[in-house]
């Protein structure tokens, strides 16, 4: 009747209205609730209950759309490149994921890419250490490239399994900084032919709609393999990655959770979709 | 852009005669989408529009050969004036020294902005003290200690075990002893929802009266800047706000947001990683901005 129907109106505004705090954006939020409605009127269902979960369900269904990048390769060592923009979390997630891969018993390796921002390889190296994880450097201000050779020739050498190059933060609108970007790609496959094996871009849980042109920018830069969500142990729901894995298809792979070694999590469309409603 | 999208709404009705509601609420629509595209947040701009409908009601846009143009420029004005009409300054202590803390959350830009700001001090003729009170992330006191080397400004780096609030007090001291008339705390990001750690800063401002505490927020933030700045302003108590990587192409509707509901002033914004990339605040620019 007339009254289920209204009922029916204001939740759905109530519901898209919850998407858009959730940083998912207006078109997209939009477009999530068209197709619950739609959904919805195709199964009869009525009940708010109901609707939450078929929401819940799209939702799912929507982040469990990014493909991953083919297996690891065959010979070590397998290399990940790690970007973002500035103070994303990219040097404190290569040290939880060193420190992961360490204590499962490979040799990891981290790359100081960064040699421009004040302590940055310093801060790489208190991570080493945590992780138990070597670490090559150049002194500051070297060309980021060359540690980046000089740490693949390493990781060689040593018969380490993993390397984490570090690289500096960068807006993506910057065309030089992203040029650099494409340079270390570069440098990178001269020493391991197949490297880099996966670009990890790194995103800020609280970043708004702007984490659409960084995926973009980088994506048409350097092609990222998949990403992390960092610091959603914050209030931030880091909705826009519906709208990002809907047109970019691309995987997340982990979420960091906190500052200490051990906050990071394999990620879960489930989970990530309950904390969104 | 808004104005085209505006004028696109309102061409169809030329030569109708009067605007009715159903044309303004569409054109609101459009306000709104634009909005909340530009990260400003969902019920500040509910509020918004509703000012602006009320405007748009009136005379002014009824009246107007281009409508469209008409509740632009009402827009364009609300913002402003919401955003706050003109540059608000650092305020110095009448007796120096000056205690200014830097607060927010992770990788805003506090340790670079603290940089920033010593340099900009320095150019106004005064005497800045840097000093590193985070004492939690990784090589924190040596990113600070760097920065002030390039800039030849002082830094107090903390003992091994030193908590923040005597790191702080420690500045104030030295700077009393050594003529420095104006003393920045960058302290360590942190959660608002961390209880321990705004505790820590609710004790370090009840201990120390700092003349300014500025929320050090990032352009790009979403939806959750309301939630961050109100528990900043909320737990602390803020004096003003800078606005960060302002150089990328976030729209940042970040300042609306955390200007409607702290009601503090966005008194600067960096532009970019080195140490002069800091401009004092003109609502004009953000506001043509947040528009799009
Ligand atoms: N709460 C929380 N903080 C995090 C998380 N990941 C990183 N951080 C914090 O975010 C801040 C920035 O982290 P960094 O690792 O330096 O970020 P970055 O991207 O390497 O920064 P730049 O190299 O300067 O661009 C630090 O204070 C980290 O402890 C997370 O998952 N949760
Ligand atoms: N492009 C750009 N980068 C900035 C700006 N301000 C800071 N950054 C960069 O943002 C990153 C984080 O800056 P930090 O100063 O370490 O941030 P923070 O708030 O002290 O970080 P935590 O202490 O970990 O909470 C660094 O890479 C800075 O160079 C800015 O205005 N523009
Ligand atoms: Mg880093
Ligand atoms: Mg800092």
């Amino acid at each position: 009747g007339v009254a289920g129907r209204r009922l029916d109106q204001e939740l759905l505004e109530e519901l898209e209205e919850a998407l858009i705090l959730a940083d998912v954006g207006p078109q997209t939020a939009g477009n999530i609730v068209a197709r619950l409605q739609e959904k919805a009127a195709r199964e009869g269902i009525r009940e708010a209950c109901d609707l939450k979960e078929i929401l819940r369900r799209i939702l799912v269904e929507i982040l469990s759309q990014g493909v991953p990048a083919p297996g690891p390769c065959p010979q070590a060592p397998r290399v990940i490149m790690v970007v973002g923009v500035n103070g994303v979390g990219k040097t404190t997630t290569i040290g939880k994921l060193a420190k992961r891969w360490v204590d499962e018993g490979s040799a990891v390796l981290l790359a100081a890419g960064d040699t421009f921002r004040a302590a940055a390889i310093e801060q790489l190296e208190i991570w080493g250490e945590r992780a138990r994880a070597q670490v090559v450097k150049h002194q500051s201000g070297a060309d980021p490239a060359a540690v980046i050779y000089d740490a693949l020739q390493a990781a060689k050498a040593r018969g380490s399994q993993v390397v984490l190059a570090d690289t500096a933060g960068r807006l993506h609108t910057k065309m030089n900084l992203m040029e650099e970007l494409k340079k270390i790609k570069r440098v990178m496959g001269q020493v391991v032919p197949t490297a880099p094996h996966e670009v990890l871009l790194i995103l800020d849980a609280t970043t708004g709609q702007n984490a659409v042109s960084q995926v973009r920018l980088f994506h048409e830069a350097i092609g990222v393999t998949g990403l992390v969500v960092t610091k959603l142990d914050g209030t931030a729901k880091g909705g826009i990655l519906l709208r990002i894995v809907d047109e970019f298809r691309l995987p997340v792979h982990y979420v960091g959770v906190g500052e200490s070694p051990d906050d990071l999590r394999e990620f879960d469309p489930e989970a990530f979709a309950d904390s969104i409603l | 852009a808004l104005t085209g999208r505006l004028e696109g709404i309102f061409q169809k009705l030329r030569g109708r005669g009067l605007l009715t509601e159903e044309n303004i609420r569409e054109g609101l629509r459009e306000v709104r989408l634009a909005l909340l595209e530009a990260d400003v947040h969902f019920t500040v701009v509910k509020q918004f529009v509703e000012r602006v409908r009320e405007r748009a009601v009136g005379q002014e846009v009824l009246k107007s050969l281009t409508p469209g143009q008409q509740v632009v420029k009402i827009v364009h004005e609300e913002l402003i004036g919401l955003l706050g009409v003109n540059h608000v300054p650092l305020a110095f202590a009448q007796q120096p020294p000056t205690l200014i803390f830097l607060v927010g959350l992770q990788g805003s830009g506090k340790t670079t902005t603290a940089g920033k700001l010593a340099l900009w001090c320095r150019e106004k003729g005064r005497s800045p003290l840097l000093v590193a009170a985070d004492v939690q992330r990784p090589a924190a006191a040596a990113q600070l200690a760097t920065l002030g080397e390039q800039l030849k400004v002082p830094v107090l780096t903390p003992k091994p075990g030193a908590k923040p609030v005597e790191i702080a007090r420690e500045g104030l001291s030295r700077a009393r002893k050594q003529a420095h008339d104006v003393v920045l705390v960058d302290t360590a990001g942190r959660l608002h929802i961390d209880p321990d750690l705004m505790a820590e800063l609710k004790e370090m401002a009840a201990a120390l009266r700092p003349h300014e505490v500025l929320l050090v927020a990032d352009a790009m933030t979403g939806q959750d800047a309301v939630n961050s700045a109100t528990a900043f302003h909320g737990g602390v108590g803020l004096t003003g706000i800078i606005l960060t990587k302002m150089d990328g192409d976030a729209r940042g509707g970040a300042a609306l947001s955390i200007r409607a509901v702290t009601g503090q002033a966005i008194k600067f914004i960096g532009v970019g990683e080195k140490l002069d990339r800091l401009e004092a605040f003109h609502p004009e620019r953000i506001a043509s901005r947040i528009l799009g």
